[in-house]
Parts: structure tokens; C-alpha cells; sequence
């Protein structure tokens, strides 16, 4: 090796033109995708145009009738199985994809009818300790992603950002919210007033205004007053900032992503106490949301469909949004029984909404509350 | 499935867990 190395002479010769010019145009399509990845197309309102970006086989999954393979899929494991298979097919589920079954409500599997049910499986009491933090997790799952809001782009991936505004949809003004009534379980209208202080009532437990939401708002059901001090989310572009309220002075905005695989316990729970005031419906397409796919597809939590839950806690601004996917396309809320998803039908252009209001629920509060780790709902398959 | 969170919280807010942490319903995600 050494005297090859050595002894071998070095004959230069030039490479045909064509491979140079190969070359060269292979890099200038580079250096053109790169800047287009990064470039951000708006519409005559100024908003993002949201649209399918990343490599050829992330356009070929998004060629894929994803939501009807989604129903199929939810039609197909809502389909009752034989009660002696129940317990071995379960069984063998739960060794796959790694589910606990010390854990869940019924030990004995044969009460499960389907695999959607058993899927769907409640958690037996106290399972789950609730830290005193002010934030705990409202799932199952793996953090994938955390970290601060910084010119009202959410980073899905390192490097790869995402617009808030096209996450949680910007205010319309003007255009009719539904007002959702929620289930008799979830009213919250036992308030009293006990040495000047006001108590709801919520599921039984009754909690100070204080100890909820830190604030009470008024009852004219008006949104939290902002001060002059306070300082804008969006300088340039108030009037369009998600939210629709300002962040106060010394706060900042701050964003998780927590994904939830198959074998996971797949009903989510509230993060904290707060108010649940609107929530948006954006139908979209139903992409993996796996791990593999949010490195490479862009936008995909702003392409697929997910109910935006906007509210308020003691800090401020809160929101929680559950994402579908294509196995988990059906997103449920225990206490809006209005909201459908999922359902048939070409899904709107990405960006467009449904909006209802949860001030029914509670009218002092102007919004459904919740407190920490209070079930909320969950995904179901298809 | 996934849950995003977005919220407004005091700038000295701390996430208690690290990317790629397995959690579960209840625990500790952050405190101020």
C-alpha cells in the first residue's frame, strides 16, 4: 500500500464538458431548492400559503387518499371480535407496541369488543400521580420537541419553523362561533361567594377562582383587559397575532410537542388548570405524525387536521392542540359533543376553520374550566 | 397522534424534561 501510494505517478486529465455542466446544474437546483424550502409564499392578505413541501417520497404518501384509509381503518378495528380471541389478540397488541396491562381499567380483555375499544382503554384510578408542577404532561407519549416562540414561528424540527398564526388560526372578525353546551357533568354554573371570595364548582370539587385561573373575568364575558404596558406578540401585525391577546411584560411564549405511539394511552388530559374558551376546527389531510415524517414533511402540523383549543390560565395565553394522524383520525372531547372529525368530504383549503365558543359553560368563567390532569378526551382509530 | 402546547408563561418558565423523554399523563412537564 505504501509504495502504491508512493510510487504510483498522478496523471491529470480534464473531465469531458458535459460532466462539468452536469455538475454545475446539479448544484444550482440544490442551492434553488434550498432557498425555496426556506422562502415563505403569503396570499394578497399577507398570511402563509400553506402547501405540501419536502422530499419525492413525502409527495408520494401525500398522493395517498390518506382519509378514507383513515376511516377504513377505523371502520375495519370498530368491527366486533370473537369473545375467545379477545384476550390473545390483545395480548399480542399490547407485546408489539409496548402497552402496560397492569394499568388499564378492565384486566379481563374479553370485555373489550373491538380493537378500536381497546384502543380507546381507560386507565384504573390513580395510576397516574399528578405533580404539583404548574405544567404536567396532558398525555402518554414522547417529548419530541420543546422550546420559546420567537417571531411567531414554532419549530417542528431543528431548522424547520412553522407559522402560530397558521396553527392556531387567526381571529375573523365578525364571522358567527357556534356556542357549544356542554354535557350536564362538564356545567360549571354551582359559583358562590364565600368571604368575598368565588368558588366553582367543577366535577364535585369545588376550587377558588384563584386556585383556577389565578384571575376571574368579568361577567359581561369580555376577554381579559390588556394594560398599555403590555407589549405585542407581533409588532408589525397585531391585529392578525393567534391569539388575538398580547403578551404581558417579562412573559414569553413557549411551545411542546408530545407524540403518542400506537401502543400508548391514547385519552389526553388537561396540563393545567385553565379556561378552554373557543376551540377551531381545522379539517386537513391525516399524514403520519411520526417522528420519521415531522423531519421531513414541513408544515405538518399546520396540514393535518386538529382541533385548536384557545384559553387562558394564570400566566396568560394557553392552547392545546391535538393533532390527528392517519391510524388516530378522530379526535374526541368529552365536553363538546358537537365536534365531529373525520367525517367524509375533501377537506377545505389548509388555513380555514370552524369556530365555536364554550362561554355556555360557564358564564362567569366565559369558558369551559379544567383543571390539571382532568380527562379531556382522546384519539380514536380511524 | 401528537399534542402541541402553546402558551404564554413568566420568561424564567423551565421545562423539566429533556427532547426525546418518555412522559406520562400527570408528570412534571415544566414549572416557573
Amino acid at each position: 500500500i505504501i509504495s502504491a501510494w508512493t510510487e504510483t505517478p498522478t496523471k491529470w486529465y480534464p473531465l469531458p464538458l458535459a460532466v462539468g455542466a452536469l455538475l454545475l446544474v446539479a448544484i444550482q437546483y440544490r442551492k434553488k431548492a434550498k432557498r425555496a424550502r426556506k422562502e415563505v409564499e403569503v396570499d394578497e392578505d399577507g398570511m402563509e400559503i400553506i402547501k405540501l413541501k419536502g422530499p419525492w417520497h413525502v409527495h408520494v404518501i401525500g398522493a395517498l387518499p390518506l382519509r378514507n384509509m383513515s376511516r377504513l381503518w377505523g371502520y375495519v378495528n370498530s368491527l366486533e371480535l370473537p369473545v375467545w380471541f379477545r384476550p390473545w389478540g390483545f395480548r399480542l397488541y399490547a407485546f408489539a407496541f409496548g402497552c402496560n396491562l397492569d394499568e388499564i381499567e378492565h384486566e379481563d380483555l374479553s370485555t373489550y369488543p373491538s380493537l378500536g375499544a381497546f384502543f380507546y382503554r381507560k386507565l384504573k384510578p390513580g395510576v397516574r400521580p399528578v405533580d404539583s408542577a404548574v405544567l404536567v404532561s396532558p398525555a402518554d407519549g414522547t417529548m419530541l420537541h420543546f422550546g420559546t416562540i420567537k417571531d411567531l414561528r414554532v419549530e417542528q424540527v431543528k431548522g424547520i419553523t412553522y407559522s402560530l398564526d397558521a396553527l392556531l388560526g387567526v381571529e375573523r372578525p365578525g364571522s358567527p362561533a357556534s356556542v357549544i353546551s356542554t354535557p350536564p357533568e362538564y356545567h360549571n354554573r354551582d359559583m358562590s361567594i364565600v368571604d368575598d371570595r368565588e368558588f366553582a364548582n367543577v366535577n364535585g370539587i369545588e376550587y377558588s377562582l384563584d386556585q383556577l385561573i389565578g384571575i376571574a373575568t368579568p361577567t359581561s364575558g369580555t376577554t381579559t383587559p390588556t394594560t398599555d404596558s403590555d407589549i405585542p406578540l407581533q409588532p408589525e401585525n397585531k391585529r392578525r397575532s393567534a391569539s388575538g391577546k398580547t403578551c404581558k411584560p417579562g412573559n414569553a411564549l413557549f411551545f411542546s410537542v408530545i407524540y403518542l405511539a400506537p401502543g400508548d394511552y391514547h385519552r389526553f388530559h388537561s396540563p393545567t388548570a385553565w379556561v378552554v374558551e373557543k376551540r377551531r376546527h381545522f379539517v386537513g389531510e391525516l399524514y403520519s405524525v411520526s417522528p420519521y415524517m415531522a423531519k421531513r414533511l414541513e408544515n405538518l402540523f399546520v396540514l393535518n387536521e386538529r382541533v385548536a383549543l384557545l384559553g387562558r390560565w394564570k400566566h396568560g395565553f394557553f392552547s392545546m392542540i391535538p393533532v390527528g394522524a392517519t391510524n388516530v383520525g378522530s379526535i374526541i372531547l368529552n365536553f363538546d359533543q358537537a365536534l365531529r372529525t373525520n367525517v367524509r368530504g375533501r377537506p377545505p383549503p389548509p388555513g380555514t376553520y370552524s369556530e365555536a365558543v364554550y362561554s355556555a359553560a360557564s358564564p362567569i368563567l366565559n369558558g369551559q374550566p379544567l383543571i390539571a390532569a382532568q380527562e379531556m378526551g382522546g384519539f380514536c382509530l380511524g | 397522534s401528537t399534542i402541541v402546547l402553546v402558551f404564554e408563561a413568566p420568561a424564567d418558565f423551565e421545562f423539566a424534561v429533556q427532547a426525546g423523554q418518555k412522559v406520562k399523563v400527570g408528570e412534571r412537564l415544566g414549572d416557573v
